[in-house]
């Protein structure tokens, strides 16, 4: 993440063992598990829409204790990317 | 065998007329038909059985002109999370985009509506994903809908073409892009088809976008109806192929579906050329549905040629390709690539073979290149991995830097192939250097991989930089894709032939007989064949008596006969010798400093007197790869390193970026979406735009109130004049005050918590300590009347007379 980032209040995790245990993890933290990333397997969409829609910094709170959580393989907050039609 | 079909000279659709890069309908007018669309339809493929997809702002899937091939399975809203892929409707227009590219793909044909797609019968869907927050989420998400469905992707969005600008996928869309090749369409390989920049204007380069420089993508350009590089086109090593688009004052455009039902020719850019592409590898597909993702790579380069398309750089690599920066390997060729794909034989399984030279930091001096090299065997240990013909080349570089648009980057193959990885950008004045940043190119395909690799950083500062701060190459690696066969050797006999070429034994066989007649003192063998009738006393060409051709060399340093003269030479016909040229020229046809034909490094041909200078004349400049002086574009009068890069423009045109375009008359602006004058604000005189806040000057009656036009100044605003300005501005009163009525301390009304006290809004708090001392020492220096110091207990000091 750079200067001028936008953070929403979206994030991509990575959990093994299927989707129920991606949404005991996510109902654990007030997440809403969306599902599976497109055909990334293992990927998980999670919402939580208690923080902020859109922020210029990574808003800290309860929320953030996903990150501490072993079974949490990995965990990136989306950043919304500038793309221009041609 | 032509399949027998409908008639193929003539649609209905009304528009049919006016697709100058499909067909010839009128003999009077030029012939654009090259991509020879018309000749795979009539061998009968048109796309059958083939699914399309579009990823950008939605489809209008009830247009008439698609709702015939729609596919709500090759569909999906990622924006809204349903299967709905119509775009969002609204008074801007904004979400016209996929609707315009999904109808070059496959509008249907023979309806009576708007145009024919290039792949008329083929399916064709739309993931909408554009129009809300764009994430590696979304990307992710949108390139892996219905992997096994979904035949060819076609994206025509990136990052910001701005010339500053470096950004690819991220981690989730990376790994979508490799799940797609590796288990889309079954294992096959989904086609990823990508839109090049359009960032011509800026200086850009498409190498600084992480999506048309993936190897997984198919990389698009586009060029005009005349070969010329249009005004948006950005250059860089990954182009693959290019299409017709627009893109030049005065000539022909592309006719396409647009939303509202309607039919648009105002549709341009490298969009045009992305979805051509992906209806033309739907042509392909139809004629071979199992081509891997690899094959239909391997078919555009084959199939694609330079035509017409005008380009510098064009330059053929060591396995005989001809490619160029511009447009890739050239003008796409449906028929070729329907004809190449009935009998095409899938290439062998993809090797990669990266090498990391010595991890040493190396510093990048200003004016100056870093050269670094490697030799590299192409893996040739280790058979997973052995790459002997190559196919996708990239360099991954970690380079810290003060200011990375002064960065140019090349990487020259063993065979002696120059690409050119990353040209300057003027705009990029970032210090964030290029952090395992991948390069790539299709340069070298086909070439074989083993022997020295360079790559060649130059650092040419545009701008006054700190000396004291070097930019530094801290690692890089290339990474080699490729086969370890000859992916073409079991396709013809030809290439079986070139093989034995190759094969060095017989030569071995006569090397020992030479061996041999050398070692006898009078030499009675035979004389080489650059010797002339007068014989020779060796087998060499220094041996020779008189020479065929010419004679290169003196008596003092000795002759040798040639076939040709090289370089700083000329050929001397009537004394059969090579003469020297003048000093500076390469080559020539005499010794006078005004018959040069090309230049050494570092000197440029100008081609008005045919001499060698370091300095070109005005409206010329000095094209690097060609060593020559080259005209800038018609309407420059200076360019910087290309013709249309202009720095100043003729009469009668402005400068826009880098591109002179017409000057317009007072009230309108340069429209460079519809190459037209198009009218600005009526609030404005002359703009930059359509908008109230792209004024340039006001109207009559407007004055200027920070960047737009208004008819009376804003509270908290007086109106002036400026020197050099027709109209008055609002300028801005002091702080604090809510009207004034001029510059400095002529405040009539103060902000909530102020009071008007001598024209001046004072804060309203009382100092304590502001007895007489103090205040006497507050008005002999004048403190009330400094800026900084008003609000220094002035109020109180004031208060107390």
């Amino acid at each position: 993440p750079g200067r001028g980032d936008v953070y929403t209040n979206h994030w991509a995790v990575r959990i093994s063992g299927g989707p129920e245990r991606a949404d005991g993890i996510a109902e654990r933290y007030g997440y809403r598990n969306l599902g599976q990333i497109g055909s990334l397997e293992d990927h998980y969409h999670f919402h939580h829409s208690r923080v902020v829609r859109r922020a210029a910094y990574s808003v800290k709170g309860p929320h953030s204790f996903i990150h501490m959580d072993p079974k949490v393989h990995w965990i990136q907050q989306q950043v919304v990317k500038s793309r221009v039609k041609r | 065998s032509l399949q027998s079909g409908p008639s193929l000279s003539y649609f209905n659709d009304p528009k049919w007329p006016n697709m100058w890069y499909i067909h010839c309908n009128d003999e009077n007018s030029r012939c654009r038909s090259e991509m020879n669309i018309l000749g795979a339809w009539q061998r009968g493929y048109t796309g059958k059985n083939v699914v399309v997809t579009i990823l950008d702002d939605g489809i209008e899937r009830n247009h008439p002109d698609l709702i015939q091939n729609f596919d709500h399975l090759a569909s999906y809203d990622v924006n809204g999370n349903d299967h709905d892929p119509t775009p969002r409707y609204d008074s801007r227009n904004e979400n016209i985009h996929g609707t315009r590219c999904a109808g070059e793909v496959a509008a249907a044909a023979n309806n009576s509506h708007c145009i024919v797609g290039v792949a008329y019968n083929a399916r064709i869907g739309g993931i909408r994903m554009l129009d809300g927050d764009v994430t590696d989420i979304v990307e992710a998400k949108s390139l892996g809908i219905r992997p096994d469905y979904i035949h060819v992707y076609s994206a025509s969005w990136g990052p910001k073409d701005d010339g500053r600008t470096v950004d690819g996928p991220g981690p989730l869309t990376k790994q979508a892009f490799e799940q797609g090749i590796q288990k889309g369409r079954k294992g096959l390989g989904s086609i990823f088809v990508w839109a090049a920049g359009n960032g011509g204007r800026q200086g850009d380069h498409c190498s600084c976008d992480g999506y048309t420089s993936s190897i997984y993508t198919i990389s698009v350009s586009s060029t005009t109806e005349n070969g010329n590089k249009p005004w948006y086109l950005e250059v860089c090593s990954s182009i693959m192929a290019t299409t017709y688009s627009s893109g030049e004052f005065h000539e022909r455009k592309i006719v396409t579906t647009d939303i509202w039902h309607r039919c648009t020719e105002g549709h341009t850019g490298t969009s045009v050329s992305a979805p051509i592409v992906a209806g033309i590898i739907a042509l392909a597909l139809e004629a071979n549905l199992l081509l891997t993702w690899r094959d239909v790579q391997h078919l555009l380069v084959k199939t694609s040629r330079p035509a017409h398309l005008k380009a510098d750089d064009w330059k053929t690599n060591a396995a005989g390709h001809r490619v160029s920066h511009l447009y890739g390997f050239g003008l796409v060729d449906a028929e070729a690539m329907v004809l190449e794909a009935t009998k095409w034989r899938t290439v062998p399984p993809q090797h990669t073979c990266s090498q990391t030279p010595d991890r040493q930091t190396r510093h990048i001096h200003a004016s100056q290149t870093l050269n670094s090299s490697v030799t590299i065997s192409g893996c040739s240990q280790e058979p997973e991995q052995h790459v002997a013909y190559l196919e996708h080349v990239v360099v991954r570089v970690f380079i810290v830097h003060p200011r990375r648009g002064d960065l140019e980057i090349n990487l020259i193959s063993p065979s002696g192939t120059r690409s050119q990885l990353l040209a300057r950008r003027l705009f990029d004045s970032s210090n964030e250097g290029f952090r395992d940043w991948e390069f790539m190119t299709v340069h070298f395909w086909g070439e074989r991989s083993e022997g020295r690799w360079t790559l060649e950083i130059t650092d040419s500062p545009s701008k006054l930089r700190n000396p004291e701060v070097l930019g530094s190459l801290k690692e890089w690696t290339l990474i080699l894709h490729g086969t370890s066969q000859n992916p073409y050797q079991q396709h013809s006999v030809q290439h079986s032939h070139s093989k034995m070429l190759e094969n060095p034994g017989s030569e071995v066989l006569e090397e020992p007989e030479l061996q041999e007649e050398e070692e006898e003192e009078e030499y009675n063998g035979p004389c080489h064949s650059e010797c002339g009738d007068q014989g020779c006393d060796g087998p060499n060409t220094e041996h020779c008596l008189n020479c065929i051709h010419f004679s290169l060399g003196s008596l003092k340093s000795g002759r040798t006969c040639v076939s040709h003269c090289p370089r700083g030479h000329y050929e001397n016909i009537s004394s059969r010798r090579c003469r020297h040229c003048h000093k500076g020229c390469e080559t020539c046809v005499s010794p006078s400093p005004g018959d040069c034909l090309s230049c050494r490094r570092g000197l440029y041909l100008n081609t008005l007197n045919s001499s060698c200078t370091n300095t070109c004349p005005p409206g010329y400049f000095a094209d690097e790869n060609q060593r020559q002086c080259v005209k800038c574009h018609d309407t420059c009068v200076t360019c910087q390193r290309h013709a249309d890069k202009c720095s100043a423009c003729s009469k009668g045109y402005s400068l826009a970026g880098m591109t002179c375009v017409p000057e317009c008359t007072n009230g309108t602006f340069f429209h460079l979406e519809e190459m037209s004058c198009s009218p600005c604000h009526s609030s404005c005189k002359t703009c930059t735009g359509p908008g109230e806040e792209e004024c340039i000057q006001c109207a009559e009656g407007f004055l200027q109130q920070e960047w737009r036009c208004v008819q009376a100044c804003a509270p908290g605003y007086y109106s002036g004049k400026t020197t050099g300005l027709p109209h008055k501005i609002c300028h801005r009163c002091e702080e604090n005050c809510l009207s004034c009525s001029g510059p400095g301390t002529t405040c009539t009304k103060c902000q909530a918590g102020y009071s008007l006290i001598s024209k001046t809004c004072i804060v309203n708090a009382l100092c304590n300590n502001a007895d007489e001392v103090f205040c006497e020492m507050v008005k002999s220096n004048r403190l009330c009347e400094r800026k900084f110091y008003r609000q220094f207990c002035c109020r109180t000091c004031l208060m107390n007379g």
